[in-house]
């Protein structure tokens, strides 16, 4: 068990600065264990932007805590594919470069991982396969309808 | 293992029966604040063994039986089916689509069936046992939750390598 | 004192049905003090999203626990203005439809209050009177410069 | 009364002196993720008196202090002014701008002046009571907490109306 969990680590560990510097074009990002034993000591994450010192989590701003976080659910997903992922207005704080990679990692991963994103940005909509609009044309009742990119455009416009 | 489809009814603002047929790659589900974009993501956790009302954004777990509109009065059960493409035998049964629904009742009684066959909760668990699905995993990111996994206290974040290792 | 709570309480809640209203097209609002001694009660809040019936707040959307909230915000700046009012990316969680009537309602009050907006909205930038751009040209250090529509557009893509 | 100019020096990411002038009406800051947008929020607060480093996202208040870039090394000190324009007298002086300082250095000394005199924080407080700015009011939104005010328990939200009264 031990092994494992250490083994598990490392492989996460190494991901996550990978995909860290892929998303942030650079800086590091060190996923370590705290003092103690391995089976239940607590992980420690020390992110370091380009260009910028070390920073502790909260100092970070909203955009570059979600990419953080992005990074590091994308290092898990690398070690031990997941069949599926839903990943509900991840984009809102990001601007629009961020969109930008985001999707591109997305893509990436979408050879082996099942995306199902939820997103009011326009930039987010052109790299999906599949767009479906969801609407309440009888008040309080949600249908669904599959839709393409320019319809999307008006949908959202004209829906409300 | 991709998740097929995806039948609706009675859960929350999906009041008449809803089939979404869902492609490998990515589906993006786009929509008016409000219009039940993020009940589809509580509808797939719900069907996977979510136990926490809270985390459905409820009070009671009753909260998720569509409660009714100006027009229309509320639904007495509500149920959800997630149809997985099992052709790469990633679920541990020989079929090549497996089946799970969910089912709750305004009385209050709950059900889970595999292939349409009745089972516990802790079958469902099993099933989804290891395939990075299901329980506390993080492959379902809730809206306004993206950075909670960083946020976590030290021993929260040791779960994402658990489920790794 | 009782009298003051009371009177600024029937103030705030009528202001907050009205601006309500004003954001989602209808519904209702109710601010209501729960049992007990005025000076002590805790407020209530029930909403109704035009259409739909009478919801605990948990079960709200993102983007309609947003326009709420901005509601309040807005219906206690009517009962008693604030010179002054800074908003953090408010309108990320916020459809294209709502984003205008957000920026609509910011206008109606910019007479009597100040108003300060962080967005990545293209949207809200075109509705304000001054934009400034903030850029980390030296990395780590923040400056700003004034900008108009169509460089905060390129200042966007580029600064990146 | 309104914003009409803020001085930041050495605080958070802003190491060198700035002067931001501000109009009335409607101003907007926008610029790429981590450029310091929500920086310039927390220079407002802090000027205003906030007492909690968790609010400012920091663990100490010496958080606030520019740390460093990679080719610049921390300054000991932040320094933050606030220049209202108090035509109308909102602010109980009789001057036409009020200019509110607050300082702090890496030794942990910390300093407040209205019209560079130097004060306390009582002061300042006090400067601002019953103008809707500064306090715990809700004139000012941090970034991701549109709803707290919503979310937070029913006595939390009587805090409204009592600012109001
Ligand atoms: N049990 C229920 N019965 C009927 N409607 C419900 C029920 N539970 C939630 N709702 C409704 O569902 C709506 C919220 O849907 P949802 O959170 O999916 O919106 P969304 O499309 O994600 O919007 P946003 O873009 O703002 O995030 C609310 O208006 C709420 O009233
Ligand atoms: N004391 C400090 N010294 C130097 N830099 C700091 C200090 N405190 C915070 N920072 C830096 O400020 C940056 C965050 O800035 P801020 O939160 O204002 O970004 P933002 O423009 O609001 O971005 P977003 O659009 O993502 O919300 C972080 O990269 C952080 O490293
Ligand atoms: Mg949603
Ligand atoms: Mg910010």
């Amino acid at each position: 068990c031990r092994e494992r969990f250490s083994e598990a680590l490392e492989k996460v560990a190494a991901n996550f600065q990978e995909l860290f510097r892929k998303l942030f074009q650079g800086g590091d990002v060190k996923l370590r264990l705290l003092e103690g034993d391995v089976l239940e000591a607590g992980l420690e994450v020390v992110v370091r932007p380009p260009g910028k010192e070390p920073r502790i989590l909260s100092l970070l701003s909203g955009g570059e805590k979600a990419m953080t976080a992005i990074a590091l659910i994308m290092a898990a997903f690398k070690a031990s594919p997941s069949p599926f992922c839903l990943l509900d207005e991840v984009d809102g704080p990001l601007d629009e470069a961020n969109v930008e990679r985001l999707n591109m990692i997305v893509q990436e991963f979408a050879y082996s991982t099942q995306f199902v994103l939820i997103t009011h940005n326009k930039l987010t909509m052109t790299y999906a396969d599949t767009i479906y609009g969801v609407a309440m044309e009888e008040a309080g009742i949600s249908k669904y309808l599959k839709t393409d990119l320019v319809r999307a455009d008006e949908n959202l416009a004209v829906a409300d | 293992m991709h998740l097929k489809r995806l039948e609706i009814v009675g859960f929350k603002s999906f009041a008449d029966k809803t089939v979404l047929n869902l492609d490998t790659g990515v589906t993006a589900f786009v929509g008016p604040n409000g219009s039940g974009k993020s009940n589809i993501v509580d509808a797939i956790r719900w069907a996977l063994g979510e136990q926490s009302a809270k985390r459905l954004r409820g009070g009671a777990m009753q909260d998720v039986i569509f409660a009714g509109s100006a027009a229309r009065k509320a639904s007495n059960f509500a149920e959800v089916t997630l149809i997985m493409d099992n052709h790469d035998r990633t679920l541990p049964v020989d079929y090549n689509e497996v089946a799970v629904t969910r089912r709750l009742f305004s009385s209050g009684d709950s059900e889970y069936l595999i292939n349409r066959q009745t089972c516990r909760l802790k079958d469902v668990r099993e099933l989804f046992l290891g395939t990075g699905v299901g329980g506390g995993s993080y492959n379902i990111i809730e809206q306004g939750k993206v950075d909670a996994l960083l946020q976590a206290g030290p021993l929260e974040r040791r779960r994402v390598i658990e489920e790794v290792a």
